[in-house]
């Protein structure tokens, strides 16, 4: 464990709370695309299967719960509880666009023909993307709302802050897995249109809204 | 390269 990889599940944690209690208390999902969130439980249930078959440390299997607890929690207030705020109009990123070209380079591209491998590899590419269909969302409604801008910033952080972490380890520990630091690097790049945005408007105070 | 796959990641 090193700092930045710290920090970034720290980060990661911060945005999966931040838009667990902003849908919460606001009691609204109005600007969260549901998609994406499906899509991130996928990604968790894909890659915290060996929950059951490997035991790493108590940091390890407590937050892989917690991820887990709250984006079910997330997908079940978005589609059940707070079901009428839903925006499915805005919210149409056709995501079999994304599932279909993801499962089948995760049977290409693997680094064992096992059925973890190969899920674990399914959920790293996924997570890669699995943001498009928010950023799309907030492309078509033209703007967001600053704590969901938040959320998006520590979700964007948390694996920026991972490939300064594999940075890291590759120098002291001689450890790297390009299928990860591929994945998170494409993950990255998607985000910084919204960097850009984040911090010239909303770290100014203004709110964040798209050239329509 | 020294390619190690571990998954002690999150």
């Amino acid at each position: 464990m090193n700092i930045f990889r710290l920090t970034g599940d720290l980060s990661h944690l911060a945005a999966i709370i931040i838009l667990l209690l902003k849908i919460w208390k606001s009691r609204s999902c109005a600007g969260i695309s549901g998609k994406s969130q499906i899509l991130f439980a996928m990604v968790f249930t894909t890659r915290y299967l060996d929950l059951l078959t490997a035991y790493i440390s108590l940091y390890n299997t407590s937050m892989k719960i917690i991820y887990i607890g709250c984006s079910y929690a997330t997908v079940y207030l978005i589609y059940a509880k707070f079901k009428a705020t839903y925006d499915g109009n805005h919210d149409t990123f056709r995501v079999e666009f994304l599932v279909v070209p993801v499962g089948g380079l995760s049977f290409l591209v693997n680094h064992d023909f096992s059925p973890l491998e190969i899920l674990w590899t399914f959920s790293i590419y996924l997570e890669a993307v699995a943001i498009l269909p928010q950023l799309f969302m907030i492309s078509k409604t033209g703007e967001a709302e600053t704590i969901t801008t938040h959320y998006l910033f520590f979700l964007g952080l948390y694996r920026a802050l991972y490939l300064i972490n594999w940075v890291w380890r590759f120098y002291f520990e001689g450890f790297f897995d390009m299928i990860a630091i591929v994945a998170g690097v494409v993950q990255t790049i998607l985000y910084c249109d919204f960097f850009y945005l984040y911090v010239t408007k909303v770290l100014k105070g203004k709110k964040l809204s798209l050239p329509a | 390269w020294d390619h190690i796959n571990r998954k002690d990641e999150l």
